[in-house]
């Protein structure tokens, strides 16, 4: 059964599954440990003792490499692998991660679970874009206004719901390993209720990108003290798991998303619609515009009538909403010699042959009147009957009537008889 | 009784030279 219609072949709103769309994709990060090998070390606390137990970095050493493949492999909490970057990359100096999603989703969430002690300071951002810009999703900081120049904590309005805030709740030092970070895109936004009527959510959430940017790692304070080379070891960001959270977004005329022949991930679209988002009615269904499918109504595109007679037509808003938004299509190049929005009547010179349907090829015949007796070409659309003129008789104006002979002029083909 | 059609060979086109189709 196919989830956009229902048992009785209706059509209906259907969305993909939801996915953590960052498994197994690749992510983009500005700094890796051990290009060159390296020494970092992880501080473990037993009460007030600290301990630091240092290891190597080496990209080179399957055993020892800490790539970004590691941000969204199997997440195996017995075996934790972890993305590193290099030691104590500081503010002002930064280490983003970022990663393509493919194609538009609609994003519930971005989470990140750290094998470090979470950021002191960290911005999440999106792209709908395919990368081109950037917009802010979320922020964390213990010190929002000096970091991002933004309160923390500041309440969501109607009137700024796509705008991300900051809050410094996650952002304590502890634990020094394990910590999670997650960002609900819907949480605390007023018309979350009524998603399926807030285009400006509907926006929110779509992204086709999403960049982590960690600006400020947390210290013991130790990294300016004489001995700070090994407490510089000590700090660097490292993520075990980044998660993406979403469905693949198909406006509600798709139930999954599949890779088309160049391998991009596009919605199957029903109901009539395409685009990789079916965001727009496939050719020739402009009956009526696109609308995004919603829980009442699946909104499917309708296919214009033409008879048979046309391939292409458009749409028209005008006679859209003349028709009481029933009908807007308007067919265009209609052939058999046919004419009208619908291709429904016949054109000029031609008239109905009512034994065949309005859709038949040849549902239009030439009015066929003689050049001589007929003061036309046009005849009657239905009867077939052309203008004849004075003491012309016939469908096609091609005989003098009763009482009438022919003469030799061709403006009075047709005279009474003395 | 059926009239017989219009005989298009009988018209005189010496005036209407523009008027007269193809085929006469």
């Amino acid at each position: 059964p196919d989830p956009c219609y229902d048992e009785n072949g209706n059509p209906r709103r259907c969305i993909p599954d939801f996915v953590n769309s960052a498994f197994g994709k690749e992510v983009r990060t500005s700094s890796t440990c051990g290009k060159t090998p390296g020494r970092y070390c992880l501080v473990t606390e037993k009460g007030d003792e600290r301990n630091r137990n240092c290891h190597t970095c080496d990209a080179s050493n399957p055993k020892k490499y800490h790539p970004p493949a590691y941000l969204t492999d199997l997440n195996n909490p017995h075996n934790l692998t972890c993305w590193q970057s290099e030691n104590y990359i500081q503010y002002p100096q930064n280490v983003t991660i970022t990663l393509s999603l493919g194609k538009k989703f609609e994003v519930t969430y971005v989470s990140l679970q750290f094998c470090s002690p979470r950021p002191e300071s960290m911005a999440i951002f999106k792209s709908m874009d395919y990368g081109k810009s950037w917009v802010p999703f979320q922020y964390y900081s213990a010190q929002c206004r000096k970091m991002y120049t933004k309160p923390s904590k500041a309440t969501i309005t109607k009137q700024n719901e796509q705008e991300a805030i900051c809050t410094d709740s996650h952002t304590d030092m502890h634990p020094l390993s394990g910590g999670l970070i997650a960002f609900s895109t819907l949480d605390g936004r007023p018309s979350a209720h009524d998603f399926d009527n807030s285009p400006v959510l509907q926006d929110w959430v779509t992204a086709t990108d999403i960049k982590v940017t960690f600006s400020r790692l947390h210290t013991f304070g130790d990294e300016n003290e004489d001995d700070s080379e090994q407490a510089r070891d000590s700090y660097f960001y490292a993520v075990s798991d980044l998660q993406v959270g979403g469905r693949c977004k198909c406006n509600g005329h798709a139930s999954r998303c599949v890779k088309d022949r160049d391998g991009n991930l596009v919605c199957e679209c029903k109901h009539n619609t395409s685009g990789p988002e079916c965001d727009r009615c496939k050719p020739f269904h402009y009956d009526r515009p696109w609308q995004r499918a919603t829980a009442r109504e699946a909104n499917e595109c309708v296919a214009c009538n033409c008879n048979l007679h046309a391939r292409r037509c458009r749409f028209n808003m005008e006679l859209y909403k003349l028709s009481g938004r029933k009908s807007g299509g308007v067919c265009l190049n209609c052939r058999h010699n046919t004419a009208g929005r619908h291709c429904h009547y016949c054109k000029e010179g031609y008239y109905r042959d009512l034994s065949k349907t309005i859709s038949h090829r040849k549902a239009c015949k030439a009015c066929d009147c003689h050049p001589v007796g007929a003061a036309g070409k046009t005849c009657n659309q239905t009867t077939g009957q052309c203008p004849c003129k004075d003491g012309v008789t016939g469908i096609t104006c091609n005989r003098c009537a009763k009482g009438y002979q022919q003469s030799r002029s061709p403006i009075a083909p047709c005279i009474k008889i003395p | 009784e059926v009239m017989p059609t219009l005989d298009m060979t009988l018209f005189d086109w010496t005036d209407y030279e523009d008027m007269k189709p193809v085929d006469a």
